[in-house]
């Protein structure tokens, strides 16, 4: 922090390995 | 093509280069199943792209958010996190972006250079796992360094613990300078992953 920079992230996050895991054993 | 937007068009050029990029990193750094990533082409070299139309989404929804900053020079770092399942950070790819002064010209040829030297960085993160270690299972997330705050922008302070990385060892990938962009992308790496 500090110095006038600001980390930011998205709202939204990415799908998870298990999520993506688990869509591809239901394919 | 007088009243070309330059700063739009670099912004452009690299939102482009970015999600190539990101796909890459994710696929190189095994942070989700090699399955879901399918050979393409970009900058006339091999690159491996997700076919997961959800992080897709968020790789695309993310870079959609960035463009504008790039566009008025006020991305300081795009920075894409592998964290462990804790959400700390264990390994950091810090993309540090810097435009000159406005040029009033662009050309077809300067564009191209330009190409060549993307192409140069896709390399360098195509073999880049031969000086990393391995990571723990865990997820992604991509933070942005800004200069200023905008009220208007749509993203939220990262949480301390999602930041912060005890002695990092930093490893250096390429560096390039350019009429239009300077950009350098190095590593950050947990000592203990």
């Amino acid at each position: 922090g500090g110095g006038g920079a600001h980390i930011l992230k998205p709202l939204m996050s990415p799908p998870s390995r298990e999520e993506i895991l688990n869509t591809l054993l239901d394919l | 093509r007088q009243d070309l937007n330059f700063g739009q068009v670099v912004a452009d050029i690299l939102c482009e280069f970015l999600e190539v990029a990101i796909h890459l990193i994710l696929y190189v750094r095994e942070v989700y199943p090699s399955g879901i990533f399918q050979k393409r082409k970009k900058y006339n070299v091999p690159v491996q792209m997700s076919c997961h139309p959800e992080l897709n989404q968020y790789i695309q929804d993310t870079l959609h958010c960035v463009k504008p900053l790039i566009e008025k020079n006020e991305a300081e770092k795009v920075v894409v996190v592998i964290m462990d399942k804790e959400h700390h950070p264990v390994e950091r790819f810090v993309f540090e972006i810097s435009q000159p002064p406005l040029l009033s010209i662009s050309s077809d040829t300067l564009l191209s250079h330009v190409e060549q030297l993307l192409r140069a960085f896709i390399l360098k993160i195509s073999v880049c796992d031969a000086v990393l270690n391995n990571n723990p299972p865990g997820n992604i997330r991509v933070l942005l360094q800004k200069y200023t705050t905008n009220t208007d922008f749509p993203w939220i302070v990262a949480d301390e613990q999602e930041v912060h990385m005890q002695e990092p060892r930093l490893i250096p990938l390429k560096t390039m300078t350019s009429d239009i962009v300077k950009m350098q992308l190095y590593v950050e790496e947990r000592a203990q992953k």
